[in-house]
């Protein structure tokens, strides 16, 4: 359960810790014999320095690498994540390296939407043609309903018509 | 290589926000 | 063959293998530069020992035997240390899922669904352009219907105000009041018959 950034201080300090370990001061002074006999103190100091700088140069170069790359916050949200997928325990999707096919389930939310958007749209607007069609096939009785009635008070004074045709001839005659 | 490789892992990372940004605006602009 | 990490890639903006790569070589210089400054160390040191035996060349050969064995050593132990980094820090878990691709796991979706999905709302397009075409058609027809509505009942109107006229001058009912003036025309005209006869 340690952090990523934790992880990787010790794995940096236990490189360091066996890299000292194997350059020993034993070793060293194998190396520079003749020095050693000559100066023993000078030979531990500069061996000591040794040390120090080289833990010290790597230090600051893995401080640097983490200032750059603003690694800490990364790997803090990486650790993040992971924590929030444990649960899920099957191998994760990866890209398939086929972008128009990776995209698919990207967009696919953003159509499911429109479609259903779309959906409603047609379902209201045949719910309202439904309406304007109830009341045209109305419109269209009550045109002809009119169209009787006219055609009846026509066909009544055309009746009219003829009958005063005949009351004229006969007042003419 | 590896230049392709962050090339092609950066854009897998902001193509699809991208392109869902026009995807976006164009449903949009076919519902109005 | 080379695991290009490239979904780690896509996560840190780098390779793991880079970042290591970098690494490395900063570590191996720092051990070079170190052992460089011992050796200056040693000979400044060495200038300061009246009729020192030692020549730089043999210190050179030292510092060469200790660097060799620190070199190898270093390699080992970074190697190490490498293949721990790649496996517990810049490794994204196998199970793991970035932000940016949760939509796989969310909305899984095939070329062929995501197909048929846009074929479906091409259709629901349609459809509604249809439904907008029927809705402007009955429109168009109710807006008719209103007209001929209006042309009827104003013919309506006017059959009325006829009848209206004819009440307004004593004959309630037209019909019969025709019927009556035909029916009181052939009695005069009865009438005048007779009277021409009798007066012949």
């Amino acid at each position: 359960t340690m952090s990523r950034v934790e992880l990787l201080d010790t794995m940096v300090d236990t490189f360091l810790e066996k890299l000292v370990a194997a350059g020993s001061y034993q070793r060293f002074t194998d190396c520079y014999k003749h020095f050693y006999q000559l100066q023993p103190e000078m030979t531990q100091r500069i061996y000591d320095k040794f040390v120090s700088q080289l833990q010290t140069s790597i230090r600051e170069e893995i401080s640097e690498i983490k200032e750059e790359g603003n690694l800490e916050a990364v790997l803090n949200s990486l650790d993040r994540i992971v924590e929030e997928g444990k649960e899920h325990q099957e191998p994760a999707w990866r890209p398939s390296g086929i972008p128009e096919k990776d995209l698919c389930s990207t967009v696919a939310p953003y159509l499911l939407q429109q479609r259903d958007a779309l959906r409603r749209h047609v379902q209201k607007q045949e719910a309202k043609n439904q309406e304007l069609a109830s009341a045209v096939l109305a419109g269209r009785r009550q045109v002809e309903e009119l169209q009787q009635q006219v055609q009846a008070r026509q066909q009544a004074w055309q009746a009219l018509h003829r009958e005063q045709r005949e009351l004229l001839s006969v007042l003419r005659a | 290589f590896d230049e392709i490789i962050v090339d092609i892992a950066t854009k897998r990372k902001w193509y699809p926000r991208k392109i869902l940004e026009c995807v976006i605006r164009t449903l949009k602009a076919q519902l109005e | 063959s080379v695991d290009p990490m490239a979904y780690e890639a896509q996560f840190f903006g780098f390779t793991p293998q880079t970042c290591l790569l970098r690494i490395y070589i900063a570590f191996q210089d720092y051990l070079f530069e170190v052992m460089q400054a011992v050796e200056q160390v040693i000979l400044k040191k060495m200038e300061g020992i009246p009729d020192c035996e030692i020549s730089p060349i043999q210190i050179r050969k030292c510092t060469e035997k200790f660097l060799c064995f620190m070199k190898g050593r270093f390699d080992n132990l970074f190697g190490k240390m490498e293949q721990l980094f790649l496996q517990l820090i810049l490794r994204i878990p196998a199970n793991i899922l970035l932000p940016e691709d949760k939509c796989q796991e969310t909305h899984p979706c095939t070329e062929e669904e995501f197909h048929l999905l846009r074929k479906e709302i091409e259709e629901l397009q349609e459809r509604y352009k249809t439904e907008l075409c029927t809705k402007q058609a009955l429109l168009a027809e109710l807006e008719e219907q209103r007209i001929v509505q209006a042309k009827l009942k104003e013919t309506l109107t006017l059959f009325d105000e006829l009848e209206n006229i004819g009440r307004a001058h004593g004959t309630s009912d037209f019909r019969e009041s025709l019927v009556s003036l035909v029916q009181n025309s052939r009695k005069l005209q009865n009438i005048r018959d007779t009277v021409e006869q009798e007066s012949k």
